[in-house]
């Protein structure tokens, strides 16, 4: 069994934007999430439509299989779901 | 290391030997397979000088080879920065020019058992301001001081007994970084890792800047933090895109909900880590003007910047640090400056 060794704390750091803001989404197609990579909360719809429009968590699990990171625990916002992740 | 993930946009932030690129090919792929996206819009890429760069693996291994990685990807949108001194703590930048049309390098589907049906019907949209101003605020800290490291150690007793998520309520508690923001719009998710160390998500507000102008309050945002306390190699970071009055000598900042200003905001991280040595980093939009009500936003992106170039002052930390670079540099939609400050003695 060989020592770990010390760990790196720097952090790789990746934005990846598919839109200037909130409210300029690019028109995609009909069958697509129109919403985004992750659910709009409608305000007015309250509750009803959070969780429903977005990448599923498992989705984003095997992404992060790629990068070597589990996910611990999910933060969600109105606009923002926000994941912990081991590493 | 954490993952943000909102409608238009995804953050990823890893630390150890991860590898953080080999994620974007999937990324643009769920982009497209999920939400029909082809372009990106702007993709950001950045990273401290590593203390073990011997240690990383695939595309991590030097700079040369993750701008080479990235390049594929975008090609001649990107490009490829290093900011500060090379020989001490600089800081290394990759973007790219707007909306470019990523290339994978080979064909790109993602797996059947990853695709779902799509939603039958569509949720209302929200009426959003289509101006506001993205900042991005980031401090790393290097070599902290001991009284400020021995927080984030715990006994074998204490990771037996206490989950991680409890630990890190614990120290978020005890540190004044559930503080940090009101309590009352912060959602603080902290985790204390055994035998060391500490992570921490937080979403302010609704968790995007520009969400809750409809509302006339203050957009909201998320910060991250991210500590290795381990001697020798000790390091934590905080990365915000909150937006946040900066004061400049001239002007008193406009208050915002009992947030602070970016210079408080700055002191009072630093002051939790103690670090010896330091870089912060502000990004600020300029394509848009201000517009809606955060305190940052009422000003123009280049007054915003000004501000931020003040701001970063020698004084910014008080005496017992000392200034050693600023930089300023104007990119195709951003303003970013920088400076480095080292603890005296």
């Amino acid at each position: 069994v060989t020592s770990p060794g010390p760990f790196e704390g720097p952090e790789k750091l990746l934005e990846v934007w598919f839109a200037p803001s909130l409210n300029q989404l690019p028109d995609v197609p009909e069958s697509s999430l129109s919403g985004g990579l992750r659910a709009r909360a409608a305000r007015e719809e309250g509750e009803k439509w959070k969780g429903l429009r977005r990448v599923p968590r498992e989705v984003w699990e095997e992404m992060l299989d790629i990068v070597k990171c589990k996910v611990l625990s999910v933060v969600e916002g109105e606009e923002l779901d926000a994941y912990l992740l081991s590493e | 290391s954490s993952l943000f993930v909102a409608p238009h946009l995804l953050i990823l932030k890893t630390c150890g030997t991860t590898l953080n690129l080999l994620g974007l090919y999937r990324i643009i792929e769920i982009a497209r397979a999920y939400c029909g996206y082809t372009n990106v819009w702007r993709c950001f890429y950045s990273r401290k000088s590593f203390f073990f760069p011997e240690r990383q693996h695939g595309p991590h291994r030097d700079w040369r080879d993750e701008v080479d990685f990235l390049d594929k990807v975008f090609g001649t949108a990107g490009a490829a920065y290093t900011v500060g001194p090379m020989n001490r703590d600089h800081w290394l930048l990759y973007l790219t020019s707007p909306n470019t049309q990523p290339r994978l390098p080979y064909d790109s589907k993602l797996p059947s058992s990853l695709i779902a049906a799509p939603p039958s019907s569509s949720p209302p949209a929200a009426i959003l301001p289509t101006k506001y101003q993205d900042t991005t605020l980031e401090i790393l800290m290097s070599y902290m001081d001991p009284k400020a490291r021995a927080p984030f150690f715990h006994t074998e007793e204490q990771t037996s007994s206490t989950p991680g998520h409890e630990l890190g309520q614990i120290i978020s508690s005890k540190l004044g970084i559930d503080e940090l923001f009101p309590k009352d719009e912060t959602t603080l998710d902290s985790f204390g890792f055994d035998p060391c160390g500490y992570s921490a998500n937080a979403v302010i507000g609704t968790g995007m800047p520009e969400a809750s102008h409809v509302e006339g309050k203050p957009g909201g945002g998320y910060f991250t933090i991210h500590v290795t306390p381990e001697e020798g190699w000790s390091y934590a970071s905080f990365e915000c895109n909150v937006p946040l009055p900066i004061t400049s000598s001239s002007t008193k900042p406009p208050a915002v909900e009992g947030r602070p200003t970016l210079q408080k905001l700055i002191r009072n991280v630093v002051g939790i880590f103690q670090p010896c040595r330091l870089s912060i980093t502000l990004f600020v939009s300029t394509t848009a003007s201000g517009s809606g009500d955060s305190a940052s936003s009422v000003l123009g992106a280049s007054e915003t910047e000004a501000r931020a170039w003040q701001s970063f002052g020698t004084d910014l930390l008080g005496g017992d640090f000392v200034r050693k670079d600023r930089i300023g540099y104007e990119f195709d939609g951003y303003d970013l400056v920088f400076a480095c400050f080292e603890k005296k003695g």
